[in-house]
């Protein structure tokens, strides 16, 4: 455990109270990537699958229950709740066109291939490209949401605390190895996140 | 000095 690591899971699971807070306080989705949201979604589902089978910590656990409550809610509110706020025209981002290539590269780069392992790879490949329907679609709308723009940052502090704390624990720790995969994609989500 | 197992965080 490691301070800049906790601080990234805080920072992540206010952006997406946020997030939550913004749908249910306004009763709109305007702004809001329902697609983001799906692919979020579909991140938490398959990286967190673990749970079933492996224990880490209480933290690891209760947080990664969080995660899929909040994503699972805010899916909700936009797909069900809030539908007829949500702007189905401008998401227009073809998701399939991100699910399919990580879905290949999760079958081909992966630590081992087991079921989890894929499905880990699976989701850090996806989560680096989730936030790519939201970006288009506020290119689109032209006008940034403050609030959605607060949510984006999160993120993006987030992602950037966790690459932060793996470097920092390769140089000072003999024994870790750098894991490639997640610093790489690490790095590309950043890349979405700072434009 | 631990190291970091990138499948025990989040």
């Amino acid at each position: 455990m490691d301070i800049l690591q906790i601080f990234g899971d805080y920072v992540h699971l206010l952006g997406m109270i946020i997030l939550l807070a913004k749908l249910w306080l306004t009763k709109s989705c305007a702004g809001i990537s329902g697609k983001t949201q799906l692919l979020f979604a579909l991140v938490f589902t398959a990286r967190n699958a673990d749970l079933t089978i492996r224990y880490v910590s209480l933290y690891n656990t209760i947080l990664k229950i969080v995660y899929l409550a909040i994503t699972y809610c805010t899916v909700l509110s936009i797909f069900l709740f809030f539908r007829k706020t949500y702007d189905r025209k401008r998401d227009a981002f073809r998701i399939e066109l991100l699910i399919l290539p990580c879905a290949v590269f999760a079958l081909f780069l992966n630590k081992a291939f087991e079921t989890i392992e894929v499905f880990w790879a699976f989701s850090v490949y996806l989560e680096a490209l989730a936030i790519v329907p939201q970006v288009y679609l506020v290119s689109k709308s032209k006008q940034a949401d403050s609030v959605v723009m607060s949510y984006i940052s999160c993120l993006g502090l987030y992602r950037g605390c966790y690459v932060l704390h793996w470097l920092y624990a390769y140089k000072h720790s003999p024994n870790s190895q750098l894991e490639h995969i997640a610093v790489a994609s690490g790095v590309v989500q950043l890349i979405f996140y700072f434009d | 000095n631990e190291s970091v197992d990138v499948h025990d965080e989040l």
